[in-house]
């Protein structure tokens, strides 16, 4: 047991005014007294709350059209972490983490094996993707697929969408990267 | 993007980040947010640090590990934000990236480049509603 003086501070923050994550952190850290409690379930409101745009599912589609989760939990007292990565289908990503780390001797599990692990562990598969994510990526398409992460591709990502191919030649140039971020 | 820090009265120290990641990217790419050292990073009696951003730039520094470092060895939390952000050298044209950092004795501070703004919201015992904590880019 890691033991601590009676006067051990403690609080919950969080990137970005998301004040009602911070409130559900709060909440559990009150409730069960466990900061790995406390970051789960405010990282839980957060995915399911539509506001937030940068976070929730039916936001942020890839090119495809799909909207995935990436998710990490860490323990800063015994080290351990559990992390999900470009996993689709599975709305509670974060808990997905927190079993990837209570459940396996594994740090991160990724993609549609990610979402299967998921279901093993109880969790119910449904649809990141909503009406408002495929509004999202149908504007994208019909833009010419703007902004594009691509490059070095024939067609050329910054006017035209794919399939891509590798271009003949590669510019060092990294691109501007104010494409939009996590 | 949301990276969260959480201490206990028991000495717990945590973190979670999570996020749909950054929007018409390439399928199957990943972000800092999963990556333990990039997204977040906690160490008991050191303190914590959580980033969000320009995940494709912010992984190849390990920020919140390197947040933690500089806190490891004295700075302060804003102090360490800083300093760990500055290692993003030379910075991409047009990155943005920002961190958030609790030392052990529960002082909060951030840093960030490239957005014209970003906040950090904090709750502790006694307050009825989180406080926000404005940090200068």
């Amino acid at each position: 047991m890691h033991q601590q003086p009676a006067s051990q501070p403690v609080l919950v923050i969080n990137t970005w005014p998301f004040v009602n994550a911070t409130r559900a952190a709060f909440a559990a850290l009150s409730r069960t007294g466990s900061a790995l409690d406390a970051v789960e379930a405010g990282c839980l409101q957060a995915e399911a709350d539509q506001s937030l745009e940068s976070v929730s599912y039916g936001h942020h589609p890839d090119e495809a059209g799909n909207v995935t989760f990436d998710a990490m939990l860490m323990n800063g007292v015994t080290m351990e972490v559990g992390a999900v990565a470009a996993m689709p289908d599975i709305l509670e990503a974060v808990s997905v983490a927190r079993a990837v780390m209570e459940r396996t001797g594994h740090t991160m599990l990724v993609g549609d094996r990610a979402a299967d692990f998921a279901v093993e562990m109880g969790f119910k598969r449904r649809s990141l993707n909503t009406d408002r994510s495929a509004a999202d990526w149908r504007q994208w398409r019909s833009g010419n697929c703007q902004p594009n992460f691509r490059r070095n591709v024939q067609p050329p990502a910054d006017h035209s969408c794919g399939p891509y191919r590798p271009a003949s030649s590669r510019d060092s140039n990294p691109g501007n990267r104010r494409l939009g971020h996590d | 993007t949301i990276g969260m820090v959480a201490m206990d009265a028991g000495g717990g120290l945590a973190v979670g980040t999570t996020t749909n990641g950054a929007a018409h990217r390439v399928p199957g790419r990943v972000g800092d947010t999963a990556v333990v050292g990039a997204g977040g990073y906690a160490k008991a009696g050191v303190g914590a640090a959580v980033g969000t951003g320009d995940g494709d730039i912010l992984m190849r520094y390990l920020l919140a590990f390197a947040a933690v470092s500089e806190m490891s060895l004295g700075a302060s939390p804003e102090a360490a934000c800083r300093a760990a952000l500055a290692s993003v050298r030379p910075p991409p044209s047009g990155f943005h990236g920002a961190l958030a950092a609790v030392d052990a004795d529960g002082n909060v501070g951030g840093a960030c480049i490239g957005f014209d703004s970003f906040q950090i919201s904090v709750m502790r015992p006694g307050m009825p509603e989180p406080s926000l904590l404005p940090v200068p880019c």
